[in-house]
């Protein structure tokens, strides 16, 4: 399978709603300061990635506006939509409300073990986090020392 | 547990050599990965080494900025690869990646996305020039905050992968 | 020494604002540095924020990696103006930069080297073709070991620095 | 004054005596590996820098050769010709011998602190280091914590 799109809807530098196509192999590009590593935090997000590799200390600081005291929602969302081998199409969603977020499949409310599981199934594994490489990271996985590369391989198996 | 961790280790260390051969387009480069403590190797550490295409076994830390991204990435596609996640995103790997390396690592990340879905996120045109789409961002005024827009850009339309530069 | 303390950070925090602007090339762009006590400066911390060109202020995590260098950019040049060294040597620090920034802060360098000599590392065309001279390094195979090899190139005796790239 | 041209020998990847000239602005450039970062450690070496900032454990690691344990020498030398406004020329030099660096001025042996001394007298402070931005560096001098930031203005005041 492989993801189809993405729908962000006032999450980071983001305003209202915005849909994004891909392909096989695609390329974000654009200018510094843009909003190219906000895509890859809504898609991180979305998969359920905790809220510190995310550049913020707080869920509420994801909605757009909020760094500059001006959130314009009270909430923000992103939904995934994912195609498997057979043109199935199964959406995950995850929705900020306050300081908390709401997690659907197909737009029914899940608990977050029940989200966890549906992207285990589809083998995303979200704690691995090893098909994710954030801005900045990519010497550092190199220099890791032995202990950590042990501690690695634990999590992955 | 530890049956689970001789598996992983197991494959991803016969793995990572012919990754790490095959990004730098060079049967002279080697990766090796090894446990600290061969009988138990989930006690201690584990060693990974390699030698860049040319040059003689040395330690890790002797490498030059380049040569470590691509030994990084060489250990992030092996590990990848045990437990293979339908897609991959890579934020600007190709920073310290000079453009001959830069044209290796982007024809084997095209290569891999036959198998696995590929999203990059680069400055380099010389990176992006032999995707299928492109997404293009960039930043707009709106009631004094600055927005983020999207276009986007359909490449599989073009005859050649080398036709996308003109239509940019 | 708490005198002289009063006056290096006095003199780097009215520099930096300047120094920021004329980087960014853009006088919305500001620079401020700030004790966290300011009755005692030297005991407590010293903040540090910048508002980038076109945007609000908002605290310093809040910014991209590009932006993060035009900011760390301007500290590292202010901190300099107050003691100057007669040299500045700078390893690709335009790694995370697009080519708008690559060309301001290569600009401003070269401004700059009119003052201060500047040694710079880049494996970029866009940075590097202002330059007055090139070093260029290769490797080749010498007894089975790989050594460095320089060639240099004095640029200063081409008409115009845009003609630098055609000599190359 | 300014930094007329340096010489290394045995120094890291460069073999052999090799001069390398400066203008006022010059770039180093060359594929990845091919030894520009030696290059800034050589000048950084010849400065007075200590060894754990040039990315080796021992003064006799950084002598050509010695991570593959072939060493071409028991020596290794790195001279800096400084000239100075009025156009007199002042060489630096530092050469390891064994395990330990001797310090040479225009040819003449001096103490540690001696050279450290002149070059302060030229407005070098090595152990500020106002003028040195290594590799991979720049991003975390913005992100220095407030602490670290006062204690930066200590040592340059
Ligand atoms: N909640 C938010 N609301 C509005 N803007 C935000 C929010 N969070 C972050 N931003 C802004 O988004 C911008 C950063 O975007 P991002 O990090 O995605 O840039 P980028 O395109 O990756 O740039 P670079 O190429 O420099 O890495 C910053 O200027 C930041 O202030
Ligand atoms: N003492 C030494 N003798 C021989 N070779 C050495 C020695 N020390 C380091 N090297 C080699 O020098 C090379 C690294 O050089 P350097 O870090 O200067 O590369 P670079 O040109 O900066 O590359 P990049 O563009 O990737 O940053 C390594 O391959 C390393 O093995
Ligand atoms: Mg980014
Ligand atoms: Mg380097």
């Amino acid at each position: 399978g492989f993801l189809e799109c993405i729908e962000v809807e006032n999450f980071k530098s983001y305003r209202g709603k915005i849909l994004i196509p891909f392909k096989r192999f695609t390329a974000i590009i654009g200018p510094n300061g843009s909003g190219k590593s906000n895509l890859m935090d809504a898609i991180s997000f979305v998969l359920g990635e905790k809220t510190s590799s995310l550049r913020v200390k707080k869920l509420s600081e994801l909605i757009h506006g909020a760094p500059i005291n001006r959130p314009v929602a009270n909430r923000a969302r992103v939904s995934a939509t994912y195609r498997n081998e057979d043109g199935e199409k199964t959406e995950f969603s995850r929705i900020i409300k306050g300081s908390s977020a709401e997690h659907r499949i197909n737009d029914k409310v899940v608990s977050h073990a029940e989200y966890t599981k549906e992207m285990e199934k589809i083998n995303i594994f979200i704690k691995v986090k090893n098909f994710l490489v954030f801005q900045g990271q990519v010497e550092s996985i190199a220099m890791k020392n032995p202990k950590e590369r042990t501690h690695l391989f634990e999590e992955i198996s | 547990r530890f049956e689970h961790f001789n598996q992983c280790f197991d494959y991803v260390a016969t793995k990572i050599d012919d990754i790490y051969k095959e990004l730098s387009r060079n049967n002279s480069a080697q990766a090796f990965l090894g446990p600290e403590n061969p009988e138990e190797p989930y006690l201690e550490g584990t060693t990974y080494n390699c030698v860049a295409p040319g040059k003689r076994f040395r330690p890790m830390d002797n490498l030059s900025g380049g040569e470590k991204t691509v030994a990084a990435l060489a250990l992030v596609f092996a590990i990848h690869d045990y437990q293979p996640s339908p897609f991959f995103v890579l934020d600007e790997i190709d920073a310290a990646l000079d453009n001959t390396n830069i044209g290796k690592v982007a024809e084997y990340i095209k290569e891999m996305s036959k198998k696995v879905q590929c999203i990059v996120i680069s400055l380099k045109e010389e990176f992006y020039n032999k995707v299928d789409a492109l997404v293009g961002i960039y930043p707009e005024q709106v009631d004094g905050c600055i927005a983020s827009k999207v276009v986007t850009l359909d490449l599989t339309c073009y005859p050649e992968a080398g036709d996308a530069t003109t239509a940019i």
